[in-house]
């Protein structure tokens, strides 16, 4: 599940 | 990448570049919670983790490791290079308070119980209230040099600005983070008052604010 949810902002 | 994501991370870096360069140039960290500074490394620490583990832009990785190498410098130059000048005696919130509560929390609430997402939770919660001892600090002082005043209002002005950028990536991407939003929200409200002040006392062109 982590994979998926990508942290994309800083 | 939207317009207020990328002003917010300049207004960021401002703030960070802002801090650092007022340390350097004036050699002292007089009005500076190292506390707050800590934190901060702790929250960049924290949450870039996955530099190690995921490649997401150049811009992404560059702007993460300008974070956390300014944080690291600026919290060596309170703590080592210009340690006479720090102002210990009013630095004195019991950061312990807001960490332990932070860390319980992140374990109970986040979005995938994997190390690197809690350790991410947990930043997020902890920059939501990190700034409170600078804050904490200048309401003992009752003052705060102009500069620190600069740098508080670009350090807030960054979360708003990511507020804004989380509602337009919910109307065009029907992306939203609710651990995100509602820690931004809290550390946004928690600038408030530092706002009306930084408003009201920058036009009356008084070099000190004191807060109540």
């Amino acid at each position: 599940e982590y994979d998926i949810y990508k942290h994309d902002e800083l | 990448m939207n317009i207020f994501r990328l002003t917010g991370d300049l207004s960021h870096l401002a703030a960070i570049i802002i801090l650092l360069l007022k340390i350097w140039k004036t050699r002292s960290c007089a009005g500076i919670s190292g506390k707050s500074q800590v934190l901060f490394a702790l929250v960049f620490t924290t949450r870039y983790l996955d530099l190690l583990t995921s490649f997401i832009s150049l811009y992404n990785t560059t702007m993460k490791i300008i974070y956390i190498g300014c944080a690291y410098a600026t919290v060596y130059l309170i703590y080592m290079k210009f340690k006479a000048t720090y102002d210990g005696n009013h630095d004195t919130f019991r950061v312990e308070f807001l960490v332990v509560p932070v860390g319980g929390l992140a374990f109970l609430v986040n979005h995938d119980f994997s190390p690197l997402e809690i350790l991410w939770t947990f930043s997020i919660y902890l920059e939501s209230v990190a700034i409170l001892p600078q804050l904490f600090m200048i309401s003992k002082t009752g003052e705060a040099e102009t500069i620190t005043t600069h740098y508080l209002f670009f350090l807030g002005l960054y979360r708003a600005l990511y507020l804004i950028n989380w509602i337009w990536r919910f109307y065009f991407e029907g992306f939203f983070d609710m651990i995100a939003i509602v820690a931004g929200v809290v550390q946004t409200i928690l600038y408030c008052d530092f706002f009306y002040l930084y408003v009201t006392k920058g036009e009356s062109g008084s070099n000190k604010i004191n807060p109540a």
